[in-house]
Order: C-alpha cells, then sequence, then structure tokens
C-alpha cells in the first residue's frame, strides 16, 4: 500500500496562500492550461464519457495524479544494445535492452506519483550494454514533468537531447517520450476490474452474484444487500446470473464516481476519504500497482548508479532485487521469482502453477492490507482453502496430476518419486508424495554438529533476527514472540539464527528434522492461510509468519541447544501432519511430517 | 508452505554461500539433508590448531 502516499487535491485554491504562492507547484498552476485540456475534449478524441484515456494536466485540481511516463525511442550516433533508466524520486525504473541498433525502440511505460511538494524532475539515462564493457552510461537528460504536461502543445511526444555526462556534455543522441496524465475514470474501471478479479477463480472472465457479494462483504463494504443486487442486475442484462468483469467493472466504476462504495483501501485498509476521490483513487491504484508489478519498467534500483553495476541488471531482469525499503515494489513481480541453485550453481526462473498463480493473485491482491479487514476475507481464504483440500482429496482430482507434472517437467523428478503414478488414487496422495531411499543423502549423516535443510525448497538464512529483518521479513508486526506463540518463551531465541525454507508447490511436501534431539513440546497455533510467497513476506502490511496457522516445536539438541521449528500453513495448502511426537527421539534427516491441501 | 528454524544466539554457523544468497534478498534451492551449517561447538574444534603438527623449538 501507499499509506503515506497522500495527495492534497485541495490545495488547488492556493493562490491567496503566500506558501503556496511561493512554491513551484504554484507557480506551475499558474501556468495550466484548460483551454487545452478543453478544446482537446471538444474534438472529440474521448472515450465515450467525456475522458481521455491519458491527458495532459487541464485544470488545477489535476495537478496531483498519475503520470504515465512512456520511453518510446532514442536515435544514437553508434549502433549498439541500449537500455534507458529513468530516476524519479527514490526510485529508479529501467527499460528492457533494445537489439543492436542506432534506433533503439524500448516503448515502455512507468506510472509515476505526481504530488505536492513531492519530486517531479525525471533523470533519465541511457547505457550501452554488451558482453565487451558493462552498461556503460552514454547520455543523459532531465525533464520536469509538470511543466511538460502543461505544455500547450498538440503533440504529447517529445524529443530531448542527450548530454554526455562528461564535460563537455556534448549531445550524443535524442530521446523521443511521452507523458499523460491518467484518467481517473479509466484508472478506476480497471481497479474495479482488478479487485473483482480476485473472486474470479476460474478465471474466465465471468462472476456470479455470490462470488460479487462475498467479495463486497470480505472488503468489509458497508453497502446494502439491495444495493450490490442493483449493481449487479444493471450489468447482468440478459438475467442469466452472470456478467463479466470488464461490465461489472464499468458499473462500479461509475458507481463509485456517485457513491463510493469503498470506505478503506482493500489493499492496505487506509481509511479513504469520502470527499476526496482523486486521492482515493490515485492511492488505490498504487497501492494496485505495488502489488502486481503490473508495469512495462522493472524497478528496484535506488538510484542510477546503482542500477549501472551489469549484475544487478542481470539479477532484475527475472529476481526482485530487494533494495531497503523498496522491497515490495520489486519483489512483487510476481511471475518472475528467481532462485539461486546451490546445486547447479546458476539462478533458475521459478515456474507456478496456475490454478497456484490465481490463489496467489486472489489472496495477494486482497491480501496486503488483511490485518486491517473484515476477518470475512480471512474466512473466505479459509474457505477456499478448506474446499480446494476436499477436492484435492477426491478421486477425481487424480486426473489433475499429470497436467501437473507436465507444468513442473523440469522440477518433478519422477524417477525420484517412490511409487509409480498409478499409486496416487488423489491429487494430495500425490502431493505428499514419499520419494524413494537414499535420492536425498543426509550430509554428514553420522556427525549431528553438521545441520541439514529440513525441506526441498527456497531458502533464505540469516545469521541474526535482525538481519532478517533488514533483508527480507518486512511484516511489521514479526516478532520471535510472535512466531512461536504465546506458549512458547522465545527467550531463548532471542537474536538468534533464522532460517527459512520455503516451498513451492512443485516441491516434495515432507519436511524433515534439520538437528538431532530430543522434541520437547509441539504447540499448534491457529491462524490464517496467507500466501507465503515472498511478495507477501517482503511486505509491510503482511505478517504472514506470526498470524499463520501454524505448529511450533522445540528440538533440544546437544550439540545446538534449542532449535525451534516452525511449520506454517499457507493458502490452500494448509494442513500440517506430523508423524514424530512430544518425546521422540528424532536424528537429523530423518521424516517430521508433511504439508498437505486443505484449510 | 513454510518451514521457519529458529536457533539460538551463536549456536550455529550458517554455510556462508547461504548467507551470501539471502543478503542480496536472493533465495537458494536446496534439498533436504544438504548442508545447513555447523554448531558452533565444532567450528571452535576446528580452529584449534592441529597437535600433531606442532614441534616445540
Amino acid at each position: 500500500g501507499n499509506g503515506n502516499s497522500k495527495i492534497d487535491s485541495s490545495s488547488s485554491s492556493s493562490s491567496s496562500d503566500p506558501d503556496a504562492e511561493e512554491s513551484r507547484i504554484a507557480r506551475f498552476k499558474d501556468r495550466v492550461h484548460l483551454r487545452r485540456f478543453l478544446r482537446r475534449r471538444r474534438k472529440g478524441t474521448t472515450n465515450g464519457r467525456g475522458f481521455h484515456s491519458h491527458t495532459k494536466l487541464g485544470s488545477v485540481e489535476d495537478f496531483a495524479g498519475i503520470a504515465i511516463l512512456t520511453l518510446i525511442r532514442a536515435r544514437m550516433n553508434f549502433k549498439d544494445k541500449w537500455l534507458a533508466c529513468v530516476s524519479f524520486g527514490e526510485q529508479t525504473f529501467r527499460t528492457g535492452i533494445s537489439d543492436h541498433t542506432k534506433e533503439p525502440a524500448w516503448n515502455s511505460e512507468k506510472k509515476l506519483l505526481l504530488e505536492k511538494d513531492g519530486p517531479h524532475i525525471a533523470r533519465i539515462s541511457v547505457f550501452e550494454t554488451n558482453r565487451i564493457s558493462r552498461n556503460n552510461l552514454v547520455g543523459y537528460c532531465e525533464i520536469d514533468l509538470l511543466e511538460f504536461l502543461s505544455q500547450d502543445s498538440d503533440s504529447d511526444t517529445e524529443e530531448l537531447e542527450l548530454l554526455d555526462p562528461s564535460p563537455p556534455n556534448a549531445v550524443v543522441g535524442k530521446i523521443s517520450l511521452s507523458c499523460s496524465v491518467e484518467d481517473p475514470i479509466e484508472t478506476e474501471k480497471r481497479f474495479a476490474k482488478r479487485i473483482l478479479s480476485i473472486v474470479d477463480y476460474n478465471e474466465d472472465g465471468e462472476l456470479s452474484f455470490p462470488e460479487f457479494s462475498d467479495l463486497i462483504d470480505a472488503f468489509g463494504n458497508q453497502v446494502a444487500a439491495s444495493k450490490k443486487e442493483e449493481l449487479f442486475k444493471a450489468a447482468d442484462k440478459n438475467g442469466d446470473g452472470v456478467v463479466t468483469l470488464d461490465e461489472l467493472a464499468a458499473l462500479l466504476a461509475a458507481q463509485q464516481e456517485k457513491e463510493p462504495l469503498m470506505n478503506c483501501c482493500p489493499v492496505c485498509g487506509e481509511a479513504l476519504e469520502v470527499s476526496d476521490k482523486l486521492n482515493n483513487m490515485i492511492h488505490l491504484t498504487l497501492c494496485f500497482d505495488e502489488g502486481t508489478g503490473n508495469q512495462v519498467m522493472t524497478g528496484g534500483f535506488l538510484t542510477d548508479k546503482q542500477a549501472a553495476y551489469g549484475w544487478m541488471f542481470k539479477l532484475s531482469e527475472w529476481a526482485h532485487f530487494s533494495s531497503y525499503d523498496v522491497g515490495l515494489n520489486s519483489g512483487s513481480s510476481a511471475s518472475h521469482i528467481v532462485v539461486y541453485d546451490r546445486q547447479k550453481k546458476r539462478l533458475v526462473e521459478e515456474i507456478i502453477d496456475g490454478k497456484i498463480v490465481l490463489s496467489m493473485r486472489a489472496i495477494y491482491q486482497s491480501k496486503v492490507g488483511l490485518t486491517l479487514m473484515d476477518k470475512g476475507v480471512k474466512e473466505l481464504l479459509h474457505s477456499i482453502s478448506e474446499k480446494q483440500g476436499k477436492r484435492m482429496d477426491s478421486v477425481e482430482s487424480a486426473k489433475d496430476i499429470p497436467h501437473f507434472i507436465e507444468s513442473f517437467k523440469d522440477q518433478i523428478n519422477m524417477n525420484e518419486v517412490k511409487h509409480p503414478l498409478e499409486y496416487f488414487k488423489t491429487f494430495n496422495e500425490f502431493f505428499i508424495r514419499e520419494l524413494k531411499p537414499g535420492v536425498r543423502p543426509i550430509a554428514h549423516v553420522e556427525c549431528d554438529d553438521v545441520a541439514v535443510c529440513a525441506a526441498d525448497c527456497r531458502l533464505m538464512a540469516f545469521k541474526s533476527i535482525d538481519d532478517s529483518l533488514r533483508l527480507w521479513i518486512k511484516g511489521r508486526k514479526f516478532s520471535v514472540q510472535g512466531l512461536l506463540g504465546q506458549d512458547i518463551s522465545a527467550r531463548a531465541f532471542m537474536d538468534g539464527s533464522l532460517v527459512i525454507f520455503r516451498l513451492a508447490p512443485q516441491d516434495y511436501h515432507r519436511f524433515h528434522f534439520p538437528v538431532s534431539g530430543f522434541i520437547e513440546q509441539i504447540v499448534d497455533i491457529p491462524g490464517c492461510l496467507y500466501t507465503v510467497n515472498p511478495i507477501a513476506v517482503n511486505s509491510k502490511y503482511c505478517n504472514v509468519f506470526t498470524e499463520n496457522k501454524r505448529s511450533v516445536s522445540i528440538i533440544s539438541s546437544s550439540d545446538f541447544g534449542k532449535v525451534a521449528f516452525v511449520a506454517i500453513g499457507a493458502t490452500m495448502v494448509g494442513s500440517i501432519t506430523f508423524r514424530k511426537g512430544k518425546g521422540d527421539y528424532v536424528k537429523k534427516g530423518e521424516e517430521f511430517g508433511y504439508f498437505s491441501f486443505g484449510g | 508452505s513454510t518451514v521457519i528454524c529458529v536457533f539460538e544466539k551463536d549456536s550455529i554457523q550458517i554455510d556462508e554461500d547461504l548467507l551470501a544468497n539471502s543478503s542480496r534478498s536472493l533465495e537458494t534451492l536446496v534439498r533436504v539433508g544438504t548442508k545447513l551449517g555447523l554448531s558452533t561447538r565444532k567450528v571452535s574444534q576446528t580452529d584449534l590448531p592441529d597437535v600433531r603438527r606442532c614441534a616445540l623449538d
């Protein structure tokens, strides 16, 4: 969410305010050309509701908003592969890499927040990149977006000179870019569509009334049931009980204009001022964009100098390079999770099954601010997971197994699986498949002073809790005591080392003991079933590790002292089963239990 | 699903490659049973000089 992104649109009437008069914003407002905006509207190039999808700033009231900056192309003095960066405020975004050419074309766009007293000058840097030289900054320019947007020009596109960063700053090329302000109605419509898609479980683009109703209830909306029905019926023109997302989104957007349906941001939970539509829309849109990584340019760098390092570019091509405090923006590229394969010593892209992606999206888009939301959402998640659990326990679900294996053909090695495919009568049985003895050798099996990995997984390890908070777990409410729950004292683990074993859907879903010792206790903690995707973990609004359903075991080991072993359930996969219990002596590498589909 | 293990302070020396990747916010793909780290007790033992190679001057 963008809880800090408050924008004061009321400042438009500040001509009598001495502070504002002195400000650049106030000077800008004097230059705003409303006539041009009106002229363009009169020309009829509208979207049918009297607004352009993208417009220039047209009135003094519009000066705060979302600017869409598009880097179109450049004309350089020599051939090379090119990429461009936009630095704005504290962040830098980049385009993809062009072909080997003198005239690279990117057509990359980025939404930037223009707010009162906020940044409004974007620096654009163009780098050459090839195998011989690392990314070299060749040229740069700066653009004042507020000035650009207020220009009285018929063209949204402008060509700027790129200057050599070294004196005497010769012109080394030109870059074409455009900038416009996103139309509030269009933003709202897109936003409504995104929200509605959360309950479009099968992604067929249609919604039933119960689904729509559930969603509104889950978001804590106080609109009367009759209003929901009224809205839904208006969209359902043929009365067949389902409407398309597009239709309903358009209707909701229009309704939102008249009488807001949402009283709080469903992403971060922040209360929305009824009278401040512009702020609300910007807030909502940016919250969602933060969540979905739905923009063309990639982000995550703090400065363009930082972005000039080749390895960072490589990493950010797929991976979410999480900078301090910028984690979610970059970590939110939900479909691009990259991990380092320890065995193969290379980066690999994680493939996620479509169904899981869908559930991730469903959870994630609504989940980021769930702590502040109506408990209906939590129940909804449980309900989804329980339903999925029942389905995955049914005989019919077995037919999904071949497709699942095909989807992850590079990551599921059936030669390692103990039983043949015919053995699995349900999807859940396959999900918790056992492996053949010996296919997961235990490192230094006789040496109890060597700890081993507890699962086939994506692992994050931190020497201290502080490191884990600084680098990975961004949830504001995270604490060791919160993780372990009230029945277990966290004193022994204060400032200890923390290791996170994240299982992806395709992984072998049984977990093993990392150390040898006695199981002192196992405590079940009820909770939510939020996703444990890095996207959620990286979000300051999510506290998945301390709010999710989990079981905490304490293993007493002679070589490592006490080790807290926390098995955390997640969306869909919310069932935790143990095969060992309190008082058992366990050997490292031995199976402890498994996760399966269910609530 | 996720498993989190919390070790007592200074009880484990986690393998350096895992720490290095994590410090870059990069997850590491690992398998069950592969090495995670050493007990610090073990580390302190290996830090001791090999007495068989020691000689009195």
